[in-house]
């Protein structure tokens, strides 16, 4: 297109060079390169169709198709480099959509990393790797989300046959919403009010089966099932989940902070601030998705301006392309500018991240109430400015923006999700306002 | 807030502007010259005053009600301050990161994007940046004037700054975005998968339309 061809010659400096200096550097974009080169590669990693094509069922069948072939081929990257090689495999099969290992990965696995005692971590783990078992997170209830205190769902322990006794008390106690729920996965990790001595302690982690490894039919005591079509991540089973006094030997809860002994006795974890860390590492993510989708939306609406002519300025002197009109470079350029600041920010946390998990072996917690205080702010801010930067971006597109075939609809109900899971936003904003009152 | 106002605050890299002693007057003389240190100190100017207003409203209503009640009735400054306090930290991050930029020609349209950025962010918020005579109607004026400028340097590179986020068109995922441009064409192809061009006369027809018209 010879309009986006002048465009790119009018550039003042080296695409490649300034790829590099977001990306972090040459060795990182020549691995995107490889990445995205064995992609291609492979047939069984793309789409028959056009995924906005096909029906919800359809897109739940492709999307299980594409992440079993996904995880076959692994290898291809450095699976412990998520926030960069993982992310960039996963968008670029995946797309803007999850699937039924999207929080076995993200959650189910780092979960049992992170709060398992070594017993429970041999018992796991590989399993969980070697995608033996599927697993979830199932935390949000139907009637209570980021305000863990009051999650309703209950574990009971019974010391006369050592198991702990899962139960929905209410309704609106229901797990709801946790991602490949429905239908995929046959565990969760599930976060219940721990009972013992007649005595509650809070909220803890239990690894429960929900369904027969075999059939993969719901276990008795087990209601489970999608709880149907959503403004987007429609190729995922969110879904609910209800427990009818469901029995799960003591073992079944993750104690590697927090203990509970065969005669019932709660041993307490040492510093309740230890689960911060992976929070903080889970938004570094979220926010670098935040800042390429919306820089994907800043893409397509400034490259579309550039081949979009519409109007004279000057009478007679032929229609132009409508980034010439300051109010067109109003609407789009600040998005770009944010897109930067967003996604600086995410290399800037995940590194900050790194450096507190190193402080943290050595017992130096100073930085991570800050570290977590901004990341909950981070999260809050650059999910919003996103969200509305990605609708401004559509709006600035016309008519041609509203369809499908622009992908924004798709990146607005992708991108603005994050407004909400991982905690609603005034409630992060409010979090942090406690850090900088106390400050 | 309270550790500041008593005197004995311990706080890391990211908080410790709280402790910094305020500035009467921004030192904004024009965009061109507006330095990042003065732009990060006007943000930490704006971000403490709102911190502390917040902090002095919530102390008010605890002096009426309970400490719960007065949190929640001193909710909406707090969010504005933990707003302004992630905004400063962008800021900061933005042109600290593009200050390692080793090549001028990146250096230059990455300085105009962290302009562009700090100033609308301050144009958006500038009843903050104006309260207590901080900043000037004319130095308002001047950031503003400064985003125009910003947006007139920056349109040649607009195009070769997306094109740097290395998106293959396989995960933009869009007919609109398509690196080489040739978007009409595209679109007129896109549309042929819709499931309703498989047949030229749908049942709908048949059904519904037709027989209406015959009528």
């Amino acid at each position: 297109n010879p309009d986006i061809t002048k465009e790119r010659h009018a550039g003042t400096f080296d695409v490649r060079k300034m790829a590099c200096f977001l990306y972090g550097g040459e060795d990182k974009l020549q691995r995107r390169a490889e990445i995205l080169e064995f992609v291609k590669s492979k047939p069984e990693l793309h789409d028959p169709i056009p995924v906005e094509f096909m029906t919800r069922e359809e897109r739940i069948d492709n999307a299980a198709r594409k992440i079993v072939a996904m995880t076959d081929n692994l290898e291809q990257i450095d699976a412990s480099d998520f926030f960069g090689e993982g992310m960039y495999y996963q968008s670029l099969i995946m797309g803007r959509d999850l699937h039924p290992l999207s929080l076995h990965f993200v959650m189910f696995i780092p979960t049992i990393q992170g709060q398992t005692d070594d017993e429970q971590l041999d018992e796991w783990l590989s399993l969980a790797i070697s995608r033996g078992i599927i697993g979830t997170y199932a935390q949000t209830e139907l009637g209570h989300g980021t305000n863990l205190k009051n999650l309703e769902t209950t574990a009971t322990y019974d010391p006369k046959t050592e198991e702990f006794i899962i139960n929905s008390p209410t309704i609106t106690s229901a797990k709801w919403w946790p991602g490949a729920l429905g239908k995929s996965s046959n565990y969760a990790i599930v976060v219940a009010q721990l009972y013992t001595k007649g005595v509650c302690h809070g909220p803890h982690p239990f690894i429960v089966q929900l369904r027969d490894l075999e059939t993969h039919k719901p276990m008795k005591g087990i209601r489970v099932g999608d709880i149907g079509p959503k403004f987007g991540f429609n190729s995922s089973d969110n879904g609910f989940l209800l427990f009818d006094n469901y029995r799960i030997p003591r073992q079944g809860m993750l104690m590697r902070y927090s203990k509970v002994e065969r005669d019932g006795t709660y041993i307490a974890p040492k510093h309740s601030k230890l689960g911060y860390g992976t929070m903080v590492f889970v938004r570094s993510i979220m926010i670098k998705d935040q800042a390429t989708q919306l820089a994907a939306a800043a893409c397509i609406a400034i490259r579309y301006s550039a081949i979009r002519r519409q109007g004279e300025i000057e009478q007679g002197a032929g229609e132009v392309q409508i980034l010439d009109y300051q109010t067109q470079q109003f609407r789009l350029m600040p998005q770009l500018a944010r897109a930067f600041a967003f996604m600086f920010a995410a290399y800037e946390i995940r590194d900050m991240y790194m450096k507190v998990t190193e402080q943290l072996t050595h017992g130096n917690v100073d930085l991570l109430p800050e570290i977590h205080a901004l990341s909950s702010g981070l999260k809050s801010v650059v999910s919003w400015e996103a969200a509305q930067g990605i609708e401004q971006c559509r709006l600035a597109c016309g008519g041609h923006g509203y369809s499908l075939a622009s992908a924004f609809p798709e990146i607005y109900a992708y991108s603005v999700g994050g407004c909400t899971y991982e905690g609603e936003n005034i409630v992060m904003l409010l979090q942090v306002a406690r850090f900088l009152m106390k400050a | 807030a309270k550790e500041v106002r008593s005197g004995n605050a311990k706080l890391a890299a990211i908080c410790g502007y709280l402790a910094k002693p305020d500035l009467a007057h921004s030192k904004f003389a024009a965009w061109q010259t507006y330095s990042d240190a003065n732009i990060v100190q006007d943000f930490e100017h704006v971000a403490r005053r709102q911190i502390f207003r917040a902090y002095d409203v919530l102390m008010r209503h605890q002096r009426e009600t309970s400490t719960e009640e007065a949190w929640n009735r001193a909710s909406i400054e707090l969010c504005k301050a933990s707003r302004m306090h992630v905004r400063l930290y962008l800021v900061r991050t933005f042109l600290e990161k593009v200050a390692t930029a080793a090549d001028a020609s990146l250096r230059s349209p990455l300085t105009d994007l962290t302009r562009l950025y700090a100033f609308d962010l301050i144009t958006a918020s500038q009843g903050e940046f104006l309260k207590g005579d901080f900043m000037s109607d004319s130095q308002a004026d001047g950031i503003r004037d400064g985003i125009y400028r910003c947006l007139e340097r920056l349109r040649p590179n607009a195009v070769s700054l997306v094109d740097s986020w290395d998106f293959d068109d396989a995960e933009l995922h869009s007919v609109l975005g398509r690196r080489d441009g040739n978007v009409y064409p595209a679109l007129l192809e896109w549309a042929q998968k819709s499931q309703l061009n498989k047949t030229e006369v749908l049942p709908t027809f048949e059904k519904y339309l037709g027989p209406m018209m015959k009528e």
